[in-house]
Parts: structure tokens; C-alpha cells; sequence
């Protein structure tokens, strides 16, 4: 997280950690992880950990880890062959099945899935949190939380960035509706954090809630405007597949 | 030995008897004869009422004749002057003269033989309740067709016995109803009903004629009933004395007509059928019955449902019914079954949630499921209360017996993130 401070996990209980090919991603429910495909593309089975605010390894080997079950990547996601060249992150979604429930407490609970009504648009200027164990200015990854508070813009900021590595050419990297840019005044996802959720705070039916909005997806410069996946296009699918596979999965 | 036939002579005969002289002759002939005795001389002094001398003539301790003076044959061709028929085989003779005999008197000649007794007729006592026929030296009775003689060889009496009526409903009469009944006979029937039925039997007080009771109120002939716990009767008399219509209580009666050797009496006959013994009317609480009546008997079978919210302990398959067969002993089958509150037993624990233990599991109770608060929430807000069914299973409004799920609060942190970022 660039731009940000350190977090209590009990400020972000969505918050999930990705041990190997450090990533995150935000519980939404008993059994499912959010998380972006680029994460989980490569690793169908990710050791997970939730109510964490440090990630030493001597915590991380007395806290009991989720495994998963099984791996849903957006069907629409475009695999290549080299992902450090990827350029293409649309669809960069995925959901995990857990083996087990994962008991809720006050560093441990779901996210929000937003809804399709118009309570839930997001306009460029809405303040998000993220939040993840990544990148800082100073660092390739933290051990304490971190979390940022950051607004949407348009996508033209995105687009707008200019790489400091000369040999990356902004203009192949591809944007879609199905992404957001968010970021600004050095507040900005980074390596590391992907996956994690970008949430919204909302007042719907007189109780104020925090909703996942977008999957921190990639960006061409940390510290600056990062993308998003545009979780709003993807809820059917994800309520679709949740239901779908509700049930434990037969070996 | 006693012989067929004698002569019996005064003292000195044709001689003048002695002066007092008593001598006595016992005759006897064979059992079964009468004597005949007759006299063919007679000399004996005359004296009023033969105070003084005479011949006398004795049997059985009657005296049957006492003879004196002098007689002669009225009857030319005959020589008897006096004769005695007795109906018995034995006499006595007796010749008594006292002191005074100044003439000369020569006294008698007597004779017997023994003759046949007709005891048919020759008895004031009729020997036989039929037909009596004679024969020397006896008697035998006999009997109309259809009635035999009794082991005392003189009464007849009818085979009226053994008739075992199972029928539910039937008449019984007396033998020759309505002619007069044959004396001297017991007549034994039976009614032998199915269990489970009671032998109810109806006399009309016109069809009943039987000899009435003597003057003790001992019935001469009489009509009895008899089960194995009750005795009806003795009846007689004419019109039927006792109730119209008897209930026995009983599936076998035994009836016993029983007649002495007088009457002439028409006898009696009765109506009886069966009727199912009655199971009793006892709904148990929250039971229903069908069908509906109001009286159950013997072979009634009633279907026997449990209300709402209760269930047959000790029954079949089907825990909310059963069915009763009305048995021959007047009591139900699954007389033991009854109808109890369902119990729904202990409710199922839920995941994230705990169950508020109802005071009790019976129909009707209610409790409560409860998340565990802040971070679970019921599912369906109208999910919590459950009641106990009817079916024994603990039933939500909404969800039926499904349990209600506890799902995790979403998009709520225990701690706000705050930040100097600006």
C-alpha cells in the first residue's frame, strides 16, 4: 500500500492473506475468497489466512490456514503464457472455495457483495478503503497491515500514467468497463496487495456498510492510479457460482 | 312249597269236628297268582256274627270272610256254597269251636287254586303310566311309539333331549306344543352361541301351560335356565310367571324341562336370539372415534385417531392411529393405547447460533434460536421461533422444519480505520 498507514485487521476482517505469492483477497462469505485471477492463475491452491495483522512466518505457523477447496476463475479471463507480459486484466476476478467455514469474530468477517440497485453505483470521487500486507514506498512487503483511504476517478488517470521503466509501452495495456481507476496524491495499491478488495462505505436501509467494489487488479506505476476490477459486473456471476457450488465438492 | 292247588278240611271231616279246636291253615301259592277258595261242605255250628264256631278266612291281615252254619249249593250244576277270589298268593284259614257243641257238626271242605291276578286291573294302584299287559304270573308296561320306559319298568318317558340350537335366533317348544307335553321326562336343550353374544329369550305369557305348583309352591313340572353364573326359574303354572324377555348375560343356556308323572298340561315354547355383547362407550382424551354411535357391540371395529399434537403410545405402525375390534368379552382390543402429547424432543443445534431450551418439548412448545451477535444474523428475521407440530417435528412460520442459518454480518469492522492521511 502506498500512501497509507498501518491497519488494524479488525478495521479490514475481510482481509485475507495469500502466503505464497503474496496477494490478498477479501472474504465474502463462510466459504468464498475473493481475489483476482492473476492471483490464483498459478496457484489452485493457495494457503490462506484471515484475522491476521502480522504476517511473521513463526505467527503464520501457529494460525490455523484455509485451504481451499476449489478455484473459480473467471471464465472470460484471458490466459497467457508469460504473465509477467500480460497486458490484458480484464475479467481479473476469481472466487475460492474453502474446505471449511471460516468462524467470524471481530478480526474476522465478510465483506459486502453490492447489489445491482442504484444505491450502489460508484462515481468517480467516492472514497474507497484497501488494505493488504504489499509494496510500500519504502518496502517490497510488510509484515504489519496496512490500509489507505483513496478515491475513485475516471479511467483516463489510469491511462494517463506514465511508466518510470522505459521499455513498458502504456499504450498496450488494455481497459475495460469492467475495470475502475482509484488512487491519486501517492495513495495507491502495489504488488502484493492484489486481490485485496477496494471497498466503499454505503447507507442502505438505514444501516451504514462497507461493500467491495473492486479487486485490486494492476497498475503501471505504484504510487500513482491503480485498476480495479469492477466487482458490480461480476456479482451474478459470483452469486451464480457461489450457489452453484454450495455444497462441498465430491473428491 | 307253595303249590298250585289244595284241599283244606275241618278236624275229623266227615266226621263231627272236636269240641274246642282252633286250627289254622296257611295257604300259598306261587308269586304272581290270586287265590280262588271255595267251599263245597259247610256244617259249622250257627251262632250270630259265628261267635262261637267258625271258619275264617284271613289275607293280608283283612279278614276277607267268616263262615258258620249249614249251606248248600244254590246252583244245581256247581257244588261250591261259598268262594273267595284274593288277589294276593297267600291266606289264612282258620277253624275255631268252642265247649258247647251238643249236636254233631261235621264241619267243612274247602279247596283252592291258584289263579292268575290280573294287576293291570285287579289293583286300586295303576301299575303302568301306558299301557299295562297282563300275564300269568305277572304284568309288563309298554309305551306309545316315540317314548321309552323307564329303568322302574312302569313309566314311560319321551327322548327329548340333546337339541343343541346355535343359531342366533330361533323358537324352542316344549315336546307336543301345543298338545300336552308327556309326563315323567326331563327334557334337556342347549343354546350355544358364538362368544360375544348374549342369549336373550322372550316367553309370551299365553304360550306357557305347565303344571302348577303344589300347595308348598313346589312346581310339579317345571321349566328351568341355567348359565354358568345365573339360574332362572324353576317356572310353571299357567301363563309364564317370570320376565317377559330375559337377558342371560351368557352365550350358552342350558334349558331344562323336567315333568312329573301327572298333567295334562300344553307346555310352553319361547323366542330367543343373540345379542352382541356391548363394548363400553369410553372416548380417551384426545381421541376420535369413527364411526360415531351410540353403543358399540361385540365385532364393531372402531378407527381410533389421536388429535392434533398427540400420538398412540403402545400402538401399530401408524403412531396417530389405530384400530379397536369390539372383542367378545365386552372389552376393546389396544385397550391399552392412549393418546399422548407428541414430544418433539431436544431441538437440533445450529451452526453460529444457540438454541433457548424450552421448558419442555411437548406439542405446542415454542423456543427460540439465537445468532451469535454482532457478527451472525439470522437469515430469515422471522426464522427464530419454532414450535412443536403435531407431527413431532419443531416447525418454523417460514421455514417449515428447516433449521433457520446464521449467517455472517457482512461490511461492518469491529474497528473503524482512521488515518492522517488527508
Amino acid at each position: 500500500i502506498f500512501g497509507g498507514s498501518i491497519a488494524d485487521i479488525a478495521s479490514f476482517p475481510w482481509q485475507v492473506f495469500f502466503h505464497s505469492e503474496r496477494a490478498g483477497g477479501a472474504l465474502i462469505d463462510e466459504y468464498w475468497v475473493l481475489t483476482a485471477a492473476h492471483v490464483v492463475e498459478r496457484n489452485y491452491h493457495p494457503t490462506m489466512y484471515t484475522g491476521l495483522n502480522l504476517t511473521k512466518s513463526s505467527l503464520l505457523a501457529k494460525t490455523h490456514s484455509l485451504a481451499a477447496e476449489s478455484v473459480f476463475i473467471h471464465p472470460d479471463w484471458q490466459r497467457v503464457d508469460d504473465p509477467s507480459m500480460r497486458t490484458n486484466f480484464d475479467n481479473d476476478i476469481a472466487l475460492i472455495r474453502l474446505k471449511q467455514p471460516v468462524k467470524m469474530g471481530p478480526a474476522v468477517s465478510p465483506i459486502c457483495l453490492p447489489g445491482a440497485s442504484l444505491n450502489y453505483s460508484l462515481s468517480v470521487g467516492d472514497l474507497g478503503m484497501i488494505s493488504g500486507w504489499g509494496k510500500t514506498e519504502k518496502r517490497d512487503w510488510v509484515v504489519q497491515l496496512r490500509g489507505a483511504v483513496l478515491p475513485v476517478t475516471a479511467l483516463e488517470m489510469c491511462q494517463g500514467v506514465r511508466p518510470k521503466n522505459p521499455k513498458l509501452d502504456p499504450k498496450s495495456y488494455i481497459f475495460t468497463e469492467n475495470m475502475f481507476c482509484a488512487g491519486g496524491s501517492g495513495v495507491d495499491s502495489c504488488q502484493g496487495d492484489s486481490g485485496g478488495a477496494f471497498v466503499v462505505k454505503r447507507l442502505i436501509e438505514n444501516r451504514s456498510k462497507f461493500y467491495v467494489f473492486g479487486v485490486v487488479s494492476w497498475g503501471i506505476e505504484c504510487g500513482t492510479y491503480g485498476v480495479y476490477t469492477k466487482v458490480q459486473n461480476y456479482v451474478e456471476w459470483i452469486r451464480r457460482t457461489m450457489k452453484e457450488y454450495s455444497t462441498p465438492l465430491q473428491d | 312249597e307253595p303249590t298250585l292247588h289244595g284241599e283244606i278240611l275241618s278236624p275229623n271231616y266227615p266226621q263231627a269236628y272236636p269240641n274246642d279246636v282252633k286250627q289254622t291253615w296257611d295257604v300259598e301259592v306261587p308269586e304272581g297268582f290270586g287265590i280262588h277258595l271255595y267251599f263245597t261242605h259247610l256244617d259249622i255250628e250257627l251262632s250270630e256274627n259265628c261267635l262261637y264256631d267258625s271258619v275264617k278266612i284271613v289275607s293280608g291281615g283283612i279278614e276277607e270272610g267268616k263262615l258258620c252254619g249249614q249251606r248248600t249249593s244254590k246252583n244245581p250244576k256247581s257244588p261250591i256254597i261259598e268262594e273267595f277270589h284274593i288277589p294276593y298268593n297267600k291266606l289264612q284259614v282258620t277253624f275255631t269251636s268252642d265247649f258247647s257243641n251238643e249236636e254233631r257238626y261235621t264241619g267243612f271242605a274247602a279247596y283252592y287254586v291258584a289263579v292268575d291276578v290280573n294287576e293291570c286291573t285287579d289293583f286300586a294302584d295303576v301299575p303302568c303310566s301306558h299301557f299295562c299287559n297282563n300275564f300269568i304270573g305277572g304284568y309288563f308296561c309298554s309305551c306309545p311309539p316315540e317314548y321309552f320306559l323307564h329303568d322302574d319298568k312302569r313309566n314311560c318317558g319321551v327322548n327329548c333331549s340333546g337339541d343343541v340350537f346355535t343359531t342366533l335366533i330361533g323358537e324352542i317348544a316344549s315336546p307336543n306344543y301345543p298338545e300336552a307335553y308327556p309326563e315323567n321326562s326331563r327334557c334337556e336343550y342347549q343354546i350355544q352361541l358364538e362368544e360375544g353374544f348374549q342369549v336373550v329369550m322372550t316367553l309370551k305369557r299365553e304360550d306357557f301351560d305347565v303344571e302348577p305348583a303344589d300347595s308348598e309352591g313346589n312346581c310339579r313340572d317345571s321349566l328351568e335356565f341355567v348359565t354358568r353364573r345365573q339360574r332362572f326359574g324353576p317356572y310353571c303354572g299357567n301363563g309364564f310367571p317370570g320376565p317377559l324377555t330375559i337377558e342371560t348375560k351368557s352365550n350358552t343356556v342350558d334349558i331344562i324341562f323336567q315333568t312329573d308323572l301327572t298333567g295334562q298340561n300344553k307346555g310352553w315354547k319361547l323366542r330367543y336370539h343373540g345379542d352382541p355383547i356391548p363394548c363400553p362407550k369410553e372416548v380417551p382424551a384426545n381421541t376420535i372415534w369413527e364411526p360415531e354411535k351410540p353403543k358399540y357391540v361385540f365385532k364393531d371395529v372402531v378407527k381410533i385417531t389421536c388429535l392434533e399434537g398427540f400420538e398412540i403410545v403402545e400402538g401399530g405402525s401408524d403412531p396417530m392411529s389405530l384400530y379397536s375390534t369390539c372383542l367378545s368379552n365386552g372389552m376393546w382390543s389396544n385397550s391399552k393405547a392412549r393418546c399422548q402429547p407428541v414430544d418433539c424432543g431436544e431441538p437440533e443445534p445450529i451452526r453460529n447460533g444457540k438454541v433457548q431450551m424450552p421448558a419442555e418439548t411437548l406439542f405446542g412448545s415454542v423456543f427460540r434460536y439465537t445468532c451469535e451477535e454482532p457478527y451472525y444474523y439470522m437469515e430469515h428475521e422471522e426464522s427464530a421461533e419454532y414450535r412443536c407440530s403435531g407431527n413431532g417435528s419443531w416447525v418454523n412460520e417460514v421455514l417449515g422444519t428447516e433449521l433457520p442459518k446464521c449467517v455472517p454480518v457482512c461490511g461492518v469492522p469491529s474497528k473503524p480505520f482512521t488515518t492522517s492521511q488527508r
